[in-house]
């Protein structure tokens, strides 16, 4: 809750913002340490990615052999065990294996399908994920500026200093340097090229842009 | 260098504080962009969790199917058996030469343990096994437990984050609108006071 624990007192700046940060961090801490968790370092995970991929079937043949089963094409009588046909005395068995490996034909491929719509799913958590982290970023900046714009001053940024340098005609553009001070700001010199005009509005547009961007530069720093 | 005056650097800063002034009303919107984009991704999750549950149905009928053709198949008396266990026991020892020759190669350790332990599942499996193509049953049936646990660990983590989420986004902050002119102090103490936060003032009392 943002209600000011007392009804007689200003909420502090703490007060307002602070279980926004700590919502949002147990929202990433939810998600991040899903990521985590042993269902995803499983090793058993690798299972379900690309069927004859070779960790796999090492890590198959560590755990119970069956791995090894995965190379019987490489074995003649191997192969002639998968030919034998059973059907001499009851023909219904040959359909009922063909039935048996029709169908796992299909299983296996809707088996790899649901795989990829699980990896999507993934992909999703992952993009909430680095929303929640900008959503941080972005937040912890506005907190900053709510703070800084507690104070009486009605100026937020006070231009102290104009230098217009104008250029020879064989060299390039000149500058305007601009020295200003955005909030609580040690002094923040930027350039507007001299073709700006000071009393074009793009002049000062330009000039609190990058003031702007500089003093965030330095507040992430 | 040009002169600036005293008026011409206070009128600078005045149109500088109004471009910092809508700058800090776009962030704050920027914070409730992100939101909408977190809501957007969240209502793609949820179809794509739709399709994950139909797609589950599906792949479950179709094991199904599979498991009930293996136990019918099984069922069937041994006529191959002389046939089948004769291949087998030639296609045994080329097995598990075959198989200890790719672990060693690709996978490198522990291979003493690995013989003995493939020298015991061979001895114990069944020519049947194969036939019926047993190996990719058992597969696919732990591919499958291992997709519902992974389901089944996302949704509930997911499900926690969302909750903490909804009851952010449903705060004031994401569902006031800032207002739109200079000096309107988004957060400032002047002029626009939001009445609920600063109880001295009349209206509350």
């Amino acid at each position: 809750s943002l209600m000011p624990f007392s009804p007689y007192e200003p909420p502090s700046f703490q007060d307002m913002f602070q279980p926004f940060f700590d919502m949002i961090h147990q929202a990433q801490q939810a998600m991040d340490v899903h990521f985590h968790s042993p269902a995803f370092q499983h090793p058993q995970m690798d299972l379900i990615r690309e069927g004859d991929d070779d960790r796999t079937v090492c890590r198959e043949i560590r755990h119970n052999s069956t791995g090894c089963l995965r190379m019987k094409d490489q074995c003649e009588k191997c192969r002639e065990i998968l030919s034998v046909d059973c059907s001499a005395s009851d023909p219904s068995q040959a359909q009922l294996r063909q039935e048996l490996n029709d169908s796992l034909q299909l299983a296996e491929l809707l088996t790899k399908r649901y795989n990829d719509l699980l990896h999507s799913y993934q992909r999703k958590m992952l993009n909430t994920s680095s929303l929640l982290e900008q959503l941080n970023e972005q937040f912890s900046w506005v907190s900053q500026l709510a703070n800084l714009t507690q104070g009486e001053d009605q100026y937020y940024l006070r231009v102290t200093t104009v230098a217009s340098h104008t250029s020879d005609s064989d060299a390039p553009s000149g500058v305007t340097e601009v020295v200003v001070k955005l909030f609580d700001s040690d002094p923040i010199t930027v350039t507007v090229p001299v073709e700006v005009s000071r009393k074009n509005p793009k002049f000062m547009e330009t000039v609190a842009e990058k003031a702007l961007q500089e003093y965030r530069k330095k507040s992430r720093e | 260098d040009q002169a600036v005056s005293d008026n011409e650097l206070q009128e600078m800063s005045n149109q500088g504080s109004k471009y910092i002034n809508k700058e800090i009303q776009n962030a704050v919107n920027g914070v409730k962009q992100i939101k909408n984009l977190i809501e957007r991704t969240n209502e793609e999750r949820k179809i794509l969790l739709n399709n994950l549950e139909e797609a589950k149905k599906k792949k479950e009928d179709v094991l199904n199917e599979t498991r009930d053709s293996e136990m019918k198949l099984k069922a069937f008396p041994g006529v191959c058996n002389e046939t089948m266990m004769a291949l087998w026991e030639e296609c045994k020892p080329c097995l598990k030469q075959t198989c200890m020759k790719f672990y060693a190669r690709v996978c490198r350790s522990g291979s003493g343990l690995v013989g003995r332990q493939l020298e015991e599942f061979l001895n114990q499996s069944s020519p049947f096994y194969f036939w019926i193509n047993g190996d990719r049953i058992d597969s696919l049936l732990e591919d499958d437990r291992q997709q519902s646990h992974m389901l089944d660990v996302m949704q509930d983590r997911f499900s926690r984050a969302s909750s903490i989420m909804d009851e952010l986004f449903q705060d004031r902050f994401f569902t006031h609108e800032p207002q739109d002119s200079f000096r309107s102090f988004p957060f400032g103490l002047t002029p626009w006071r939001p009445h609920f936060l600063f109880p001295k003032s009349r209206f509350v009392r």
